[in-house]
């Protein structure tokens, strides 16, 4: 197994928004590419992510194999690389990964013994979509944050609105139809969900301006799922648990 | 009363 990235950025951002739930992370590669599944230790958020072959400068892997990193000790040697250097990752016969990051810097790191198990994905509807981009949605987590802990997303119809409650105040954020930072609106039905801040604030500044554009969908009481659009990667889904009256 | 749901009650 062989993987050399074109950059460091996606990389730097897939680790950054893994280590915002996990500490010891499982990877697999196959011939087609890398993935990853997992979720934090209290299983309110999951991460999915799918990194094709084709989005690596070289990719070779004969057989699958699944190898365990501890995320802080990768994310140390990973932030060595300039945004330009490539980083290249193999393993070792004595179970070591080789990590070079740009030309010359070798590093090699400890694996850990993979406890990993097949995690499913939530089985939901989506009823709403918001397309807007990652530096707007970053923004109004922050306008929230000022009086609440938690996000309310609601759709009705074609609109949108974001909106915080807390000991303090409260604040509604109306999603105009704004063609720059607004892409898209729709739901099939009006939904209304609640999401933690605690968990949504640190994955959308972990993959930040790396994604250009995120969509969130949702329904009533369910999970949110965020897409980020990142260029060369399939797929980095977040899912996360809502808060519900009972 | 609210509460937080995990992602396993919803496989």
């Amino acid at each position: 197994f062989e993987a050399k990235t074109s950059g460091s950025d996606d990389l730097k951002a897939i680790i950054s928004a893994i280590s915002t739930l996990v500490e010891e992370a499982t990877f697999v590669a196959t011939a087609e590419g890398i993935t990853f599944r997992g979720m934090d230790p209290s299983h309110v958020a999951l991460i999915d992510i799918s990194w094709p072959n084709s989005a690596f400068e070289k990719y070779e892997c004969d057989s699958d194999i699944k190898f365990g990193v501890r995320i802080d000790e990768f994310s140390k040697l990973i932030k060595r690389a300039d945004k330009k250097d490539s980083i290249e990752i193999s393993i070792s016969e004595q179970n070591m990964l080789l990590v070079t990051v740009g030309k010359n810097k070798k590093y090699k790191m400890r694996l850990i013994e993979s406890s990993a198990t097949d995690t499913p994905l939530p089985k939901i509807p989506y009823d709403s979509k918001i397309t807007l981009s990652s530096s707007r949605f970053d923004k109004i987590l922050g306008d929230v944050q000022v009086v609440s802990d938690y996000l309310t997303i609601h759709t009705s119809d074609s609109k949108a609105d974001f909106s915080g409650k807390g000991d303090s105040g409260e604040v509604v954020i109306d999603l105009e139809k704004d063609i720059d930072e607004i892409g898209e609106i729709s739901s099939k039905e009006d939904s209304i969900g609640t999401y933690s801040l605690e968990y949504l604030n640190p994955v959308v500044k972990a993959v930040g301006t790396t994604a250009g554009q995120i969509t969130c969908e949702f329904s009533s009481a369910k999970p949110l799922r965020i897409e980020f659009k990142v260029a060369n990667i399939g797929r980095i889904h977040f899912y996360l648990a809502p808060r519900v009256e009972s | 009363l609210i509460r937080q749901k995990t992602i396993a009650d919803f496989f």
